[in-house]
């Protein structure tokens, strides 16, 4: 993953993307 | 040594059935924890969801490759489900030291993230089959089920499986560097040109943002 643009930030994850948090 | 693309094929497919061996065609123990821990009892919808897809899957790939070649497609959906699965119980795991929380009633009964969750996992088996599903007798043509093709199979909006992706790579340790670069590959393709298609719930989300930040503009059709 060395070349992965990482997005999510610190406290983002896949329930805050759909919504769910 | 450097390997010839068809070894380099060879050995990325062992290594995705080496994978997957050990994982399951149904939910872990560990994800039905996760599932009855839901304040809606996800399992039964989960399940028959995949059984739904896998019809549509095979019918698709059969229509794409030759009708020949539909237990092919149902082989290769087979492996998506183990590593959507397996891939899931990695997410569910995270979040709960992420949130500290143990419902997640709402992502799980959310449809969405299950096609968008399925449709990368059975991406990443088919991306690393390759290109040509056909048997090697030289009688079929060759098909391309490159990206988006899977988008059409599961009737998925691209900007929602953009959304896994990250996640997904995060959540799957031993997926190779070639597999992580094509992924990275669906998400530039989908930020450059599909999330932008009509349709996309992208345009929504956008007017959402203005409407709360007070805006009265129009929202401009999609066209322009």
């Amino acid at each position: 993953t060395q070349d992965y643009h990482f997005g999510l930030e610190e406290g983002e994850g896949i329930s805050e993307l759909f919504d769910c948090d | 040594l450097p390997q010839t693309p068809v070894r380099a094929a060879m050995n990325s497919i062992q290594q995705l059935i080496m994978i997957l061996n050990s994982a399951t065609d149904k939910p872990s123990d560990t994800l039905v924890r996760y599932f009855n821990n839901c304040t809606v009892n996800p399992k039964d919808s989960i399940l028959k969801r995949v059984e739904r897809l896998e019809q549509v899957f095979k019918k698709k790939f059969a229509e794409a490759v030759g009708q020949g070649c539909a237990e092919i497609g149902s082989q290769r959906y087979k492996l998506g489900v183990r590593l959507y699965y397996r891939v899931m119980e990695s997410m569910l795991k995270s979040e709960e030291e992420r949130l500290s929380v143990q419902n997640f009633s709402k992502l799980l009964n959310g449809n969405v993230f299950h096609t968008s969750l399925l449709a990368c996992a059975v991406e990443v088996v088919v991306a690393t089959y390759g290109r040509n599903a056909s048997p090697s007798d030289g009688t079929s043509a060759e098909t391309d089920l490159s990206f988006p093709w899977i988008l059409n199979v599961f009737d998925l909006k691209a900007f929602d499986f953009y959304k896994v992706i990250e996640s997904f790579i995060k959540a799957e340790p031993s997926l190779t560097r070639v597999m992580i670069k094509h992924l990275e590959r669906c998400e530039h393709q989908i930020m450059e040109s599909l999330a932008w298609q009509s349709g996309s719930p992208l345009f929504e989300l956008i007017k959402q943002s203005k409407e709360r930040e007070g805006q009265a503009d129009q929202p401009e059709p999609s066209v322009t």
